[in-house]
């Protein structure tokens, strides 16, 4: 069960990594998009006035109950730092500036990030898939009484 | 690229430069996105996310304008704590916990405590709930009620009353991450948290250890026990509040 334990652990942290990306990727998707909107003149209020409406969640809801752990916002080790596609794209300061950019230039920039949100959005899955496997086996043993509970304390 | 955003600071810091400050807001704004998702997942579920943004998105601002560059710290995770600590500040400005709520939560502590301290062991819904005379499945409902609050309130409302003697979450995240310099005062805590929790009585026993040591969550619990998930969130929450008395004595 140490086993299943350790692997569950490093699914938690792939989770906190790649849910930390995906959102900062997914945020500047939007402001992308609300820019867009400006330039054509669908849009008359300035990025800084709608910004916590930009920002917000498309539906509401949530997949966990308000009791289960604290999420920790702890960030990835290399947030920004490294020389990952994702480092490259979240260190590029191109939000600072974004009304000096050309429409092109910007549908370029959102498109490079919808692809990678897309990436990590499809990796993130995949560990939540992985993380249910592994979980399903642990909370089986305990079920069927191969593992204890009071081990633990 | 970092050269750019590295500009901006120097050029707001020096010259109060209002586009820089606005650049530097917008840079960092999708912080606010990750921060309010993962703070509202621990809030209840009718508070509305929109809000958690906006409030967020001062806490963002705010931290840009205190924030010293020269200092060498990284932005982010200084950012990050001011945005969450603006987020948790405005729901305690709107009282998001309801007095009714609060004076329950006491009540049922101090009827637990009495009756702790009468029978020398932890009582059973049953018997707190004769004692607060209610019908138990009366206390069961509040017990959910108190649950839906979410982790970041059970928290606040069971430390209200002594302030400072250190949160259960602050306690068992420790215990449960192997400390090889384990200090002996850590040592001291996790011999007497395993103890309370071993005198706790079985299916209280079971929920803890499996929710704060195996960390599984609360519908996973309900899966082991054969029971719904509502049932593991009332269970859970008894249990903490007797846990909670035995640190307290
Ligand atoms: N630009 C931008 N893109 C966004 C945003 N939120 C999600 N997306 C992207 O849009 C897809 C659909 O999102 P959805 O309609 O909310 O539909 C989501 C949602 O219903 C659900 N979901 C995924 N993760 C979570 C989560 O952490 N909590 C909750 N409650 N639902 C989730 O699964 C569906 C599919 O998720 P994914 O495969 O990750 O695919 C997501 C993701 O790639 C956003 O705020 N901005
Ligand atoms: N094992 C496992 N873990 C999961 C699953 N779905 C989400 N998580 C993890 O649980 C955290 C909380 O999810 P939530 O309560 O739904 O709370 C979410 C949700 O309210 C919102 N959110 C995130 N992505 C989406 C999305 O695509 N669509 C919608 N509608 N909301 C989203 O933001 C909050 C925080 O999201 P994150 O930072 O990504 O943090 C997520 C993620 O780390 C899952 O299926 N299995």
């Amino acid at each position: 069960i140490d086993d299943l334990r350790s692997r569950r652990s490093i699914c938690d942290e792939l989770d906190t990594e790649l849910s930390y990306y995906r959102r900062m990727i997914q945020g500047r998707i939007d402001l992308l998009d609300f820019e867009l909107r400006r330039r054509s003149g669908e849009e008359t209020r300035s990025l800084i006035e709608a910004l916590p409406e930009i920002l917000a969640d498309s539906a509401s809801g949530r997949t966990s109950n308000p009791l289960d752990r604290e999420l920790s916002l702890d960030l990835p080790e290399l947030a920004g730092g490294g020389a990952r596609e994702v480092d490259t794209a979240l260190s590029d300061g191109f939000l600072a500036h974004l009304p000096t950019i050309e429409v092109d230039e910007l549908r370029r920039i959102r498109d490079s990030l919808s692809e990678m949100e897309a990436k990590i959005s499809e990796q993130r899955r995949a560990v939540y898939d992985a993380h249910d496997i592994i979980t399903g086996e642990i909370t089986k043993r305990y079920r069927e009484g191969t593992a204890s509970a009071d081990e633990l304390l | 690229r970092d050269q750019a955003i590295h500009d901006l600071w120097i050029e707001y810091k020096d010259s109060g430069d209002e586009r820089a400050r606005e650049g530097l807001i917008l840079h960092y704004s999708p912080l606010v996105k990750f921060v309010a998702g993962r703070v509202g997942s621990g809030l209840p579920r009718n508070v509305d996310q929109n809000d958690l943004v906006s409030f967020g998105t001062f806490g963002l601002i705010d931290a840009v304008d205190k924030f010293e560059p020269e200092r060498g710290f990284k932005f982010e995770t200084y950012a990050v704590n001011r945005i969450e600590g603006a987020i948790l500040d405005e729901m305690r400005a709107l009282d998001w916990v309801p007095r009714s709520v609060r004076s329950r939560v006491r009540e049922i502590q101090r009827t637990m405590a009495e009756l702790e301290h009468r029978l020398q062991r932890t009582p059973t819904e049953e018997e707190v709930a004769d004692a607060m005379g209610v019908p138990p499945d009366t206390l069961r409902t509040h017990l959910g009620e108190i649950a839906n609050l979410g982790f970041v309130a059970l928290d606040e409302l069971l430390n209200a009353s002594e302030k400072g003697s250190g949160s259960i979450s602050d306690i068992i995240p420790d215990l449960t991450a192997v400390d090889p310099s384990g200090s002996f005062e850590k040592e001291e805590t996790r011999y007497l948290l395993a103890d309370s929790i071993n005198r706790l009585p079985d299916r209280e026993r079971l929920v803890l250890t499996l929710y704060y040591y195996e960390g599984l969550t609360l519908s996973e619990i309900g899966g082991v026990l054969n029971v719904t998930e509502s049932r593991v969130c009332q269970i859970h929450t008894k249990a903490v509040m007797s846990l909670r008395n035995r640190f307290i004595e």
